[in-house]
């Protein structure tokens, strides 16, 4: 699964997820990655792509969520995302990328690795596996 | 005005032992795809423009699971889905189930933009793809011989995989000489050796 989350310079956020599924899944199979709300989100507060266990994001409406808690907890990106990964998976595995409509990035996962990058205007810029 | 940013993924869930040279060229498909969506908002296009631009470059490079080196059917096959949204107005496209679109991230933004609906699947999907002229292709253009190896091994092991990238050369990855029937996560326990 790749996915990619961007915030611009007026604020506006965006999210696109795209992928082959499982390996030796059955055919019409339909994972977590085109579902609006559980693999890829984006609203006025922020963005949001998912990638694992697709079973288990979808159950967690996990992309909906990062927005929800900051939308009703008022957590800020790096919290909200750090909470459904720990909250709403239950067993299941799976990461997430997010921008929020401030210009950050955050990033969460409970496998043992994430392909990952990101940037800011301001001139971070990370690319990481583990 | 606030400043601009940018977060991309090939996947959670990697494989312990995958060979550093694998994990390099996986780190400049990223950094690539990174540097793409940069200058496209150093050129002001929209998010939603930018996050298109990025997702099709990530599913035209082999490396990750989308698009060409997408996952295989217990067939054997590639069927594909993606989605998009935009935050302005949450405007949203899916599609799921595709087989010939080259770019299913760009068939999932015509639904958005072309459609009356937010998701179309198989069949449906692949007739809106050649009504819209989007880009199409055999099935094959997105099956490589990395993953026919990588479903050799899921049936094997007799599961389902994840993003899973498994060295197709186990014997330098793993140390077991002698084929251990032990399985852990649905695995030959051999994958696992050197831990």
């Amino acid at each position: 699964t790749v996915g990619c989350v961007v915030v611009d310079a007026q604020g506006r956020c965006a999210a696109a997820t795209s992928t082959g599924g499982l390996m030796n899944k059955m055919c019409g199979r339909i994972g977590d990655s085109p579902l609006i709300g559980a693999g890829t989100y984006a609203c006025g507060l922020c963005g949001v792509s998912c990638t694992g266990e697709g079973e288990a994001i979808i159950r967690g409406t996990l992309a909906r969520d990062v927005a929800a808690v900051m939308e009703y907890k008022g957590l800020g990106l790096q919290a909200a995302v750090d909470f459904v990964v720990k909250e709403r998976l239950d067993e299941g595995k799976a990461g997430m990328i997010a921008v929020s409509r401030n210009g950050e990035v955050g990033c969460g996962f409970n496998t043992n690795g994430m392909f990952r990058g990101f940037a800011t205007e301001d001139g971070f810029v990370e690319v990481g596996i583990w | 005005m606030v400043g601009w940013a940018i977060a991309v993924h090939g996947g959670a869930g990697v494989d312990p032992n995958l060979p550093h040279h694998r994990q390099e060229e996986a780190k400049q498909v990223l950094a690539r795809c990174l540097n793409m969506g940069i200058s496209a908002l150093r050129s002001s296009l929209p998010a939603v423009d930018v996050v298109e631009l990025v997702v099709r470059e990530l599913e035209s490079d082999p490396v990750f699971n989308s698009g060409r080196g997408s996952a295989l059917t217990e067939k054997g096959t590639a069927e594909m889905e993606a989605s998009i949204m935009d935050g302005v107005g949450r405007r949203c496209g899916a599609v799921s189930g595709v087989t010939t679109v080259k770019n299913p991230i760009s068939l999932a933004r015509l639904v958005m933009d072309k459609s009356p609906h937010s998701y179309l699947a198989f069949a449906g999907a692949e007739e809106f793809a050649r009504l819209h002229g989007a880009e199409v292709v055999d099935n094959d253009y997105f099956i490589t011989e990395d993953n026919k190896g990588m479903l050799k091994l899921a049936k094997e092991a007799n599961t389902i995989m994840f993003d899973y990238r498994i060295p197709t050369v186990l014997s330098d990855t793993c140390g077991a000489s002698v084929e251990n029937p032990l399985q852990m996560n649905g695995l030959p326990i051999s994958v696992y050796a050197p831990e």
